[in-house]
């Protein structure tokens, strides 16, 4: 060894260079990209987790697999099990609806109804009220674009949270353009739901009373595992489509929202389409790593977070039109995030 | 998990304007009046 290291005088100092070159480079590239970060959350863009998507996703599917949580437990464990789970989420034990021992699993534990008079519904005609327990993460009005922010410096599209077939109201471009060509070969089959804004000049004749202005507005609402997981109708309204998105899984807690994009269009959910006294309405479930199952008790007979043989890109929507339709009253229990 | 809600309502009119009584960070329970 010693001979050949006499043979090439230049390998040792050679290599030496080239590692501490290429340390250098890595060390700049490093500086760089924490300035980018840096700078991108001075902004108040919090840097995007760059998830490896496949493994990612395959663990959070399997996760929510998790057997355990939907073995029958013995009976005596029963209270124990679910008093465990309710200090580690903070949920309410007073409210539940039956003694512990008869929830068989942690799964019929996250499903469990209310005590009766748990929770009034607000009986103003005139009120929209809350379908769930939660935290209001998002409210508003859509204006020009129909896009909600999931965090500052991202947003995503109501089209793309409903579904490219979705029956939202057209949002009429502004008064400025001209939108009488535009309003003919936009207006659809399903020109009934075209509502187009009125500008002036499409407002109704004098004749008829002025119908009043619409606005599209929207609320999310995010769910903690330890909240009542059943959801309920905001209003009285009829759903008309049902459409159900295979999806990832990926969590929803607010880190998540803040370094995962697109994770509302991303994630396994249910939306139901319809209309209220007011026109439009619609409402997405959207389900999350440990609540992969998202039960319909207006049709039983779905089943969503099905294991699927290879991770494929989200495929198009399954959509079923209700006829007739489904009239649900304000209040009225539609279905329920659940484990498995 | 999380639900979303997207709905038409009136913005300008004689008789009334939709306008929420809650807003972002607030806790709520099923039940109760998310606007008016």
């Amino acid at each position: 060894s010693g001979s050949k290291g006499k043979g090439n005088p230049f390998l040792v100092p050679g290599a030496t260079v080239a590692t501490i070159a290429m340390l250098g480079a890595l060390h700049a590239r490093r500086m760089y990209s924490d300035k980018k970060i840096e700078e991108a959350r001075e902004s108040g863009i919090e840097p995007e987790l760059q998830p490896d998507v496949k493994v990612l996703n395959s663990v959070f599917h399997l996760l929510s697999y998790f057997e355990p949580r939907r073995k029958e437990l013995p009976v005596w464990v029963r209270p124990y099990a679910h008093r465990a789970w309710a200090r580690a989420f903070h949920s309410n034990l007073e409210e539940v609806g039956l003694p512990l021992k008869e929830y068989a699993s942690l799964k019929d534990f996250a499903i469990r109804r209310l005590k009766d008079g748990a929770r009034p519904i607000n009986s103003d005609p005139h009120t929209l009220m809350s379908p769930v327990d939660g935290t209001v993460l998002r409210v508003g009005e859509l204006k020009e674009g129909v896009m909600i922010e999931q965090v500052k410096g991202f947003s995503y599209s109501v089209s793309s949270l409903l579904g490219a077939r979705s029956l939202l109201p057209l949002m009429a471009p502004p008064a400025h353009e001209d939108t009488s060509c535009q309003q003919e070969n936009k207006l659809s089959s399903k020109s009934w739901w075209r509502i187009s804004l009125a500008s002036p000049k499409l407002r109704e004749e004098p004749s008829s009373p002025p119908s009043p202005m619409k606005g599209l507005f929207y609320c999310v609402i995010y769910l903690t595992p330890g909240n009542y997981h059943r959801i309920h109708s905001p209003v009285d309204w009829n759903v008309l489509v049902r459409r159900h998105f295979s999806g990832r899984l990926y969590p929803l807690h607010s880190r998540a929202i803040r370094t995962i994009k697109n994770l509302y269009v991303e994630n396994e959910r249910v939306v139901l389409e319809g209309r209220w006294q007011e026109g439009y309405m619609a409402m997405a479930a959207v389900g999350a790593t440990n609540i992969g199952s998202i039960e319909l008790f207006i049709e039983p007979g779905l089943r969503t977070n099905l294991p699927r043989k290879k991770l494929v890109q989200s495929e198009a929507p399954q959509e079923r039109v209700y006829e007739p339709q489904v009239m649900l009253k304000k209040g009225d229990e539609v279905g329920a995030f659940n484990m498995g | 998990s999380t639900v979303v809600l997207v709905f038409q309502a009136p913005t300008t009119s004689p008789s009334s304007e939709f306008s929420f009584c809650v807003e972002k960070g607030d806790k709520i329970q099923m039940g109760e009046a998310l606007g008016r």
